[in-house]
């Protein structure tokens, strides 16, 4: 954590990254939780937009025409009208900061365009160039950062109160409190806390949290409340259409004792041999893995049974995915043996939601990824491997262990230059470290 | 089909230019805000 600590960095440089990993980015679309997801397909290269001259030594922020050269997440590569094929002065800009604007911009508001000083003296009429290079090229919406503003925008405020999921046992649910919210990701206080930094980051579509009442109407029997807990004064509850829709389901077919395969909540690069410990109403399930359960039940973990992280038990072997089985059988597990001495059956194949969407990630795509294990940090990333709609999510720089499963619509990946446009700070990687 | 896409998504709107030399407007395409 300490190493951690040392690796922040508000000032990473995405633009150099790729350029020297020869690496892509994830394109904004393929996030749909994200900012701005269902525009950027208007987004390309050779788009123009308006920005901030930094080739000129006046004292006043004036602007000049850019070109886009190269998209990469929020982030494009830009090169100032009148530079031609010289790439010399390029240079990498976050789209949807204040400093980018839709051609016409300026005029709007009064301001001339100033060339940079690099090629001032190129052109003797800048009229006629300018007439020439924007008729007929594309330029963003006007309303284009209203849209961001927008759509970074949270329907949760500060102060509402839902369930989450308590840290520190995951089987259990608390009472949080929404302390702050940025893009869309809320810190969480736990309200029963006496501490006063005890709090928990997640999305604010995230499967840990759950209205007021959700315990309650699913039959999950651990929340640590008080027996008034669903009214606060001074608080107000989040509604339940705030949260994600989760799939409707009458009978989920699941029986206590089935033996399916799971992504371990407490070690993300883990997928584990698991049973299903109960059966709650509403199609949730409460899951163990198999040789790691506290006595007490105390990490076993609501998941749903339409949840992209449990799968049919043959899973890893079929997809290549080494698979994690209790201690006594590391050596010599088949699911077969396994079965027969823990008397028990698999979860038919059938019970699991096997949807499969288009998500169009691609291996080596670069991204920003929340360490899932210590959720208020968000990191550099990359896609190491596809199975399905499970992405494998390698932290750069970090060692194999920190890996984590994804599903392609996690809602803790972002596109490259996310945290540059919420305002939160992204771990670079450790040896990026000057 | 590929034009008419293009058309849906995209209007031509003239926009305004300001230099130092004076001010002229050029045609371009931005997406349709409406859309």
């Amino acid at each position: 954590e300490s190493e951690r600590q040392q690796c922040i960095s508000m000032g990473f440089d995405w633009g150099a990254y790729l350029v020297n990993k020869k690496s892509s980015a994830a394109t904004v679309e393929l996030f749909q939780h994200s900012p701005m997801s269902a525009h950027w397909g208007e987004i390309g290269s050779g788009m123009k937009v308006e920005v901030l001259n930094l080739d000129c030594n006046l004292n006043t922020k004036v602007f000049w025409i850019a070109s886009v050269v190269q998209v990469a997440g929020y982030k494009a590569k830009l090169r100032y009208e009148g530079f031609g094929e010289d790439a010399c002065c390029d240079f990498w800009c976050n789209l949807c900061t204040l400093d980018v604007h839709a051609v016409g911009w300026c005029a709007t508001i009064g301001k001339p365009l100033v060339p940079p000083q690099t090629i001032q003296h190129k052109y003797t009429n800048w009229k006629t160039f300018l007439v020439r290079r924007l008729t007929g090229a594309k330029t963003l919406p006007n309303d284009f950062q209203r849209r961001v503003i927008e759509s970074v925008k949270s329907q949760f405020l500060t102060n509402m109160r839902l369930e989450v999921v308590d840290k520190t046992k995951i089987s259990r649910m608390r009472i949080g409190i929404i302390e702050e919210i940025v893009g869309g990701r809320l810190r969480l206080r736990y309200e029963d806390s006496d501490y006063v930094n005890d709090d928990f980051w997640c999305h604010s579509q995230s499967a840990l949290i759950h209205p007021i009442g959700w315990c309650e109407r699913v039959g999950h029997k651990i929340l640590v409340a008080s027996k008034d807990y669903k009214n606060k004064k001074g608080f107000k509850n989040a509604k339940q259409e705030l949260f994600p829709a989760v799939k409707q389901v009458k009978s989920c077919g699941f029986k206590p004792g089935m033996k399916i395969e799971a992504i371990d909540p407490l070690n993300l690069s883990a997928i584990c041999a698991a049973t299903v410990k109960k059966v709650l109403k509403n199609g949730y399930l409460m899951i163990g893995i198999d040789g790691s359960e506290a006595a007490d039940g105390s990490d076993w973990f609501c998941y749903h049974c339409t949840a992209p992280s449990i799968f049919p038990v043959g899973f890893c072997i079929e997809n290549g995915i080494s698979l994690s089985v209790p201690n006594a059988y590391k050596d010599s597990f088949t699911w077969e043996t396994y079965l027969n001495e823990t008397s028990s059956s698999a979860a038919p194949v059938e019970l699991f939601d096997r949807d499969l969407p288009d998500h169009g990630f691609k291996r080596g795509m670069k991204l920003e990824a929340v360490d899932l294990m210590e959720p208020r940090l968000i990191c550099v990333a990359t896609v190491t491997r596809i199975v399905g709609r499970l992405l494998h999510v390698h932290f750069d720089g970090w060692e194999n262990q920190y890996d984590q499963w994804v599903d392609c619509n996690s809602p803790d990946i972002y596109p490259v230059g996310w945290c540059e446009l919420v305002g939160c700070e992204l771990q670079a990687p450790p040896n990026m470290l000057v | 089909d590929t034009e008419r896409k293009v058309s849906r998504k995209w209007e031509q709107k003239q926009v305004q230019i300001k230099t130092l030399e004076g001010e002229f407007s050029v045609t371009m395409w931005a997406s349709d805000n409406k859309k």
